[in-house]
């Protein structure tokens, strides 16, 4: 068929089977659809222009394009689906992949996404993204939390405190997301949770980014002396997540749930069979 | 006996900014991982000791550092394990367990002795370098407690006996 479902009882994603790509997310429970197209794109890194000297390097963000590149416009694609999980496997490059799982009884989307190594070959730094597109209309405006406690209001091109005379367009509306970020158009929000700190923005309306993975060539000359180039295992980075489909009223108990349970995460303690009893006596 | 001591040191020293975005030379960024790892040991200690205190049972636990790329010895090669899942908040979660296992069927009981449901699923080979097989399962795991699944993989023979059980006695 021409699409590729995976659901529970609570939410469904729905794949373009001819690009592999994730096309819609549907909240059954509170009759909520949103047309959203997921996928992993690239910033060129500056190295400095005729603008400025200025080159992307540990401190600085700064692409010498606007417009990043798509990692892949389609992907390689295989479904899983058991009684427990059903989940999308895309390979999108040999160094990017994602899976796309929704677990039974759960009301979040989980992406586990794989990056890197980032290719340098063509001697251009890389900044990798995921950035999800929807049609919401959502006024130049995006929030992002601080600390994961207060939830702040972001405005294209604006600081509330100070007249902004933009010079990046880009990185100047990103910033930092220590667990959320999130879009609404006031009847619907679409929160995408993280499990790390990450840069993030919403560049035009409707559409959310997040950071995942950077390798850069030069130094930003702010005292690092050496560039963002990790050669060691650090080199390929996996992540996830936690995309939720939600009502405005609804969302904040959602996220703010999600939120304290992807930070103090179960763990687990394996041990082999066979023990000896134990009292402290 | 454990010390969780090394590993708040080494959050402490890992609150500047550096560490939060990873913005340091090599070598610092370096010397981070190595004072958080050096750090989970002595934790680990401390959590088998806690863990034997409060179950009353003393077993050699082990810890799989390598769970988000499917590594886990213990769930790899064994064909009885025991998972502790313990929860740090406040109120009850359920959370999909998730385990990288050789390939087979499992039995998995909870801490009533309940068999549970769960499955085997396979990771495609482009996503991992081979073939890879995940025993996911549903615990429930009680606030600031922790639940014990006891898991049990068939042997091959009964496994073999299972599928005599189960095939259909008339030739289709």
């Amino acid at each position: 068929s021409r699409v590729i479902v995976i659901e529970n009882k609570y939410i469904r994603a729905t794949f373009d089977s001819g690009t592999g790509l994730l096309m819609k997310i549907e909240n059954m429970e509170q009759n909520l659809s949103l047309p959203v197209s997921q996928g992993f794109f690239w910033y060129n890194a500056s190295a400095g222009d005729e603008e400025s000297s200025q080159a992307s390097g540990a401190y600085i963000f700064r692409p010498s394009v606007r417009k990043p590149m798509a990692v892949s416009h389609w992907a390689q694609i295989n479904l899983v689906k058991t009684t427990l999980v059903q989940e999308v496997y895309q390979n999108f490059s040999a160094w990017c992949s994602q899976v796309i799982r929704l677990y039974e009884g759960q009301r979040h989307l989980e992406l586990e996404w794989t990056v890197g190594p980032i290719p340098v070959k063509d001697d251009w730094g890389k900044e990798v993204i995921s950035r999800f597109d929807t049609p919401m209309k959502t006024k130049g405006q995006f929030f992002t939390d601080s600390n994961g406690r207060e939830i702040l209001k972001r405005r294209d091109d604006y600081r509330p405190t100070w007249t902004l005379n933009q010079t990046e367009p880009v990185a100047g509306n990103y910033y930092p997301v220590n667990t959320r970020i999130y879009i609404t158009d006031g009847h619907m929000q679409l929160t995408v949770l993280t499990d790390r700190s990450q840069g993030g923005s919403s560049l035009k309306d409707g559409s959310l980014e997040l950071m995942v993975h950077r390798r850069l060539l030069v130094d930003d000359e702010r005292g690092v002396m050496e560039p963002l180039l990790e050669t060691n295992t650090g080199d390929k980075v996996r992540g996830r997540h936690l995309v939720l489909l939600s009502s405005v009223s609804d969302a904040a108990a959602r996220h703010r749930l999600l939120a304290e349970q992807e930070v103090l995460a179960p763990q687990l303690v394996l041990a082999l069979g066979g023990s000896s009893p134990y009292n402290s006596q | 006996s454990g010390d969780s001591a090394p590993l708040k040191e080494a959050m402490a020293v890992l609150q500047h900014h550096d560490a939060v975005s990873g913005t340091a030379r090599q070598n610092v960024v370096n010397d981070y991982a190595r004072q958080l790892a050096a750090g989970w040991g002595p934790c680990e200690v401390l959590v088998s000791n806690a863990l034997a205190q409060l179950s009353n049972n003393k077993q050699n636990f082990s810890f799989c550092r390598e769970l988000n790329i499917s590594i886990c010895p213990v769930s790899q090669m064994s064909e009885h394990f025991l998972v502790t899942v313990y929860n740090p908040l406040g109120r009850k979660v359920d959370h999909m367990v998730r385990l990288p296992v050789s390939e087979g069927l499992f039995f998995v009981k909870d801490p009533n002795d309940k068999s549970i449901s769960s499955n085997v699923v396979m990771v495609p080979s482009a996503y991992s370098k081979m073939y890879q097989w995940e025993l996911l399962f549903p615990a429930s795991v009680p606030a600031l407690g922790f639940s014990t699944y006891s898991v049990n993989q068939v042997s091959s023979h009964n496994h073999q006996a299972r599928n005599q059980l189960t095939r259909p006695r008339k030739p289709k």
